[in-house]
């Protein structure tokens, strides 16, 4: 059988707001690493990638890999059931027609059972090559999500150009140009709050700021998001969730026609 | 202007 019990019940809560409307439907796939999901948007165009690592749970039980076919938005209806501060277990049998959330208050004074109907999914799993990116750019998760909507005001895509000076995100719409720019703080340690740019080469990027709304959703999760950038190639938004794992997405740029 | 690329075309079918 399949069970994982999270302490931390709001964390998968979390989880589920971030991949909910990027994605309609998914394999988790359960292995004795932990739980991992790979999955595109339905145009392709970009991609979430998470992990949630078995020493994350207390108990974490797999005794076969599964694979479990879920409709996101489904499973986001029943993780709204469970309030913050609930204990969530998933449990499954080794050749599951269903998966079982269960969320238990602190107290234990309550217990809720909510058993769902699994799907068969096609999964098309993608190879992410290893890439020299040419610049790494650490910043806070808040200040991130603060940008992306601020220029969603402005335009449909955002301009990413990094440097030697820092970085510059930019939108241009029919009412105009905006353009913010974050210098990069001395890095003495990666505290939060500071922006650190991690460059190899110059290097200037188009995206589409929808997409990157949908990312932001991740932004309860961590306090800090990395953006990892490298000319023509997708961006890399990552989210580390502290002792238990990440989530990542990967956007494919606008190309100049 | 600036066309959204696919991100099939730039990481393959495992």
């Amino acid at each position: 059988m399949f069970e994982a019990r999270l302490v931390q019940g709001s964390l998968m809560k979390k989880f589920m707001e971030a991949i909910k409307d990027l994605v309609k439907e998914a394999n988790w796939d359960c292995t004795g690493t932990g739980i991992s999901l790979q999955a595109m948007d339905t145009s392709h165009v970009s991609l979430v990638s998470l992990l949630l690592r078995s020493d994350g749970f207390d108990p974490y039980r797999c005794d076969r890999n599964i694979s479990l076919g879920i409709n996101m938005e489904s499973m986001a209806k029943i993780m709204k059931c469970a309030s913050n501060d609930d204990v969530i277990t998933i449990r499954s049998e080794d050749h599951p027609d269903n998966v079982t959330f269960v969320f238990e208050s602190p107290n234990q004074e309550k217990v809720c059972d909510y058993e769902m109907k699994l799907m068969d999914i096609d999964s098309e799993h993608l190879g992410i090559p290893d890439t020299e990116y040419d610049a790494i750019i650490s910043m806070p998760a808040s200040e991130f999500q603060r940008i992306c909507r601020d220029l969603s005001n402005i335009g449909d895509s955002v301009k990413i150009t990094c440097n030697k000076d820092g970085v510059q995100f930019s939108a241009q719409g029919d009412t105009g140009i905006g353009k913010i720019a974050l210098k990069q703080n001395a890095v003495i340690d990666k505290e939060d709050g500071q922006v650190s740019i991690e460059l190899n080469d110059p290097v200037s990027l188009t995206f589409a700021l929808r997409y990157l709304t949908f990312f932001t959703k991740a932004t309860p999760l961590a306090s800090t998001v990395t953006l990892s950038v490298s000319a023509k190639n997708p961006v890399a938004v990552e989210y580390r969730v502290d002792d238990i794992g990440y989530i990542r997405y990967y956007l494919a740029p606008k190309i100049e026609e | 202007s600036s066309k959204q690329s696919s991100l099939t075309s730039f990481f393959k079918k495992m």
